[in-house]
């Protein structure tokens, strides 16, 4: 009977606790869609994710869109005010979240925006390595992993000339990027968990 | 759910949208 949804996907926290299971459902797939919906397009004009199988598309996006969300979505969690803005716009303290049931994630989900957006990556830079990202999600349900593998090499390499041509003095910034992959892995695994464990009772 | 993805019905979303694109591609 959880009162609350902490996810910055949903329009605010609070839950109408008239509202059926379904309805709250309802609403948040109406924010969850369309982000979900933008990550395929998005994946649609990497270069050479097209060229996948449909089926490795597919299994890429499953296992990867949370973790291009959470880097799409970083500026969501703002470190200098501790707050989390839901997509409704409205800004609630990490403390007014902890009473909500709000956990280890969300103070992992800080660290892991404080730190990507610390790097100060521009528009190019971070489609680049949101790309990488989906690339690199696990491949657990590939069918050609010959070919997935490749794709990340390539997009890996343009990443690097990309960071090396743009930060020629700061040849750090291509590691601490490539070291937020596991990073993702372990917010995903985190999140996979609670969900796991949510009920939404009709 | 043994899947997180399907609790959300991930997979559904992103076949349509993949889908969508073959849809609309001109023969």
């Amino acid at each position: 009977n959880r009162m609350h949804l902490v996810c910055p996907m949903n329009m605010s926290p609070h839950v109408d606790p008239h509202k059926s299971g379904h309805g709250i459902w309802e609403e948040f797939s109406h924010s969850f869609t369309p982000a979900v919906r933008e990550v395929v397009e998005f994946a649609k004009r990497i270069p050479g994710f097209r060229e996948l199988s449909q089926h490795d598309q597919v299994s890429l996006l499953k296992a990867g869109t949370f973790e291009v969300l959470v880097v799409r979505f970083a500026s969501l969690f703002e470190v200098k005010d501790r707050t989390v803005t839901f997509l409704g716009g409205k800004k609630y303290s990490v403390e007014a979240l902890r009473a909500m049931g709000a956990g280890d994630l969300q103070n992992s989900m800080f660290d892991f925006s404080e730190k990507l957006t610390g790097l100060g990556l521009n528009e190019e830079e971070m489609s680049l390595f949101t790309a990488v990202v989906l690339v690199s999600a696990d491949r657990s349900g590939i069918e050609n992993a010959n070919s997935v593998e490749a794709l990340q090499e390539t997009l890996i390499r343009a990443l690097r000339s990309l960071i090396t041509k743009n930060h020629p003095n700061e040849s750090a910034i291509f590691t601490k990027l490539l070291l937020k992959l596991p990073d993702l892995r372990s917010l995903n695994n985190m999140h996979s968990e609670q969900l796991l464990a949510f009920k939404v009772h009709p | 759910f043994s899947d997180p993805a399907s609790n959300l019905g991930l997979e559904d979303i992103i076949r349509k949208a993949l889908m969508g694109n073959l849809e609309e591609r001109p023969e």
